[in-house]
């Protein structure tokens, strides 16, 4: 069963052991700042305080054991977090993912041995520039440059009706991927908005009828979605 | 139209400022340090010097005339963080986005009014888990507690098939939204991983034949996705 190290507790790298730890993956957590090996100890299955960049440490910690290494070290760190991905790939670790600060840092990573990069905060500002710039949609998640998963309310012509008599997809090429229909005997003051609220229906099928409130899940080009967040 | 501000240049801040001008939004740019403001002027609208928690400074800056503002202030100032959310809702921001270092950090940002809160290590974190946890995914997003979207190298055996015949959503309960496929004339040192290499088919049907290095983007519950990126 595969083994996963993650080297630098900062609040990228501490989420990632602890994600993969929470979903029973044997995780080795790490890091040079004995507070934060501390406070993931009763989390993770093991926690070790070292620096990276001592080649000795790694051999002890026998790194060259472990099939996924993600180097978590940022922006603070950044010679630390190439150095030390360096060694990762000396050692033969066979999937090195490392945490970039910006483009010529990404380069850099994969020049010296990262199989995979990534940026956490360029990558959820643009996430969060998309969410905030598309109106009346309550989320929005780009899946290409014009192409895109949203989520909008069913409009009121629809209640009562199905995707079969809709024809959604040749009318508007949109595909329904599944609707968010409000729990039953939901307390008054319960906020509507929040996916708390609601149960996610997958496997909606053409025949199931529209619900007042009912959220749509839908996938499309992202003018076909726009020209269809503005039907009434 | 909708005008956006973006309080805050750090990585995270920059990035949201520069999608939304480069995306053609009207975006006023903030930082307190003279080098960033300086720095992203070039490729925003407007760009202001200022202490974000100076009320005279947002009421000059003409900040309740914005329709978002987005406060990207990180950890290193979250009590900067906190007291400008608490203004811009003073000022009547109809949505207000605010970045948040900790759970009770985004408690303490709904209480003094932003309308939604982001923690981009914490997403990223988890992200950047579930992908290295499932072998062949690519991408997992989750749609809700068990139902996720997700990209999968398309596996080996069905090379030269199609979704009908290879029965995908009877058989796997899988909904295949659309395929990546790689661009043609791409040069050799190309990475194959990264998106720009790829086109989006958001209108791939039934019909059509999966090609070696296809990723599909697919839709479904998480344990089905988690089966269907195992299959050789
Ligand atoms: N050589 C090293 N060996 C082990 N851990 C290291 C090393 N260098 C830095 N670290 C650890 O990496 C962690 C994250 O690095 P850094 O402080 O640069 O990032 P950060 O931007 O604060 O992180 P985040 O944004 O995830 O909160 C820190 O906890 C730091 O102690
Ligand atoms: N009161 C303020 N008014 C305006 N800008 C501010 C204020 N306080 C902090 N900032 C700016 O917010 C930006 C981001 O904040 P901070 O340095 O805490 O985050 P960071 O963790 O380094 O950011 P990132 O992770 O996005 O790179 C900095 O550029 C800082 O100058």
């Amino acid at each position: 069963s595969k083994q996963f190290a993650v080297i630098g507790l900062g609040r990228f790298g501490f989420e990632v052991a602890l994600w993969l730890s929470q979903h029973h993956f044997q995780t080795l957590a790490i890091d040079v700042n004995r507070n934060l090996v501390q406070e993931i100890s009763k989390d993770v299955d093991n926690a070790m305080c070292f620096d990276s960049t001592n080649e000795s440490a790694l051999r002890d910690a026998r790194i060259d054991e472990i099939d996924t290494v993600i180097c978590a070290i940022g922006d603070h760190h950044v010679q630390n977090n190439i150095l030390t991905t360096a060694l990762l790939k000396q050692f033969g670790v066979p999937r090195i993912v490392a945490r970039a600060s910006t483009d010529l840092h990404a380069r850099i990573l994969k020049i010296v041995g990262a199989n995979e990069v990534v940026n956490p905060e360029k990558e959820m500002g643009m996430r969060t520039a998309q969410k905030v710039a598309t109106p009346g949609l309550t989320e929005l998640i780009p899946l290409s440059d014009n192409a895109a998963i949203a989520e909008l309310k069913v409009p009121e012509s629809f209640i009562g009706k199905n995707i079969y008599d809709l024809r959604i997809r040749s009318r508007y090429g949109i595909n329904v991927i599944g609707i968010r229909r409000l729990k039953e005997n939901l307390a008054d003051e319960i906020d509507k908005d929040d996916k708390e609220s609601r149960n996610f229906i997958l496997s909606f099928s053409p025949e199931d009828i529209f619900e007042k409130d009912d959220v749509f899940v839908v996938a499309g080009k992202e003018t076909d979605v726009k020209k269809f967040a503005s039907i009434k």
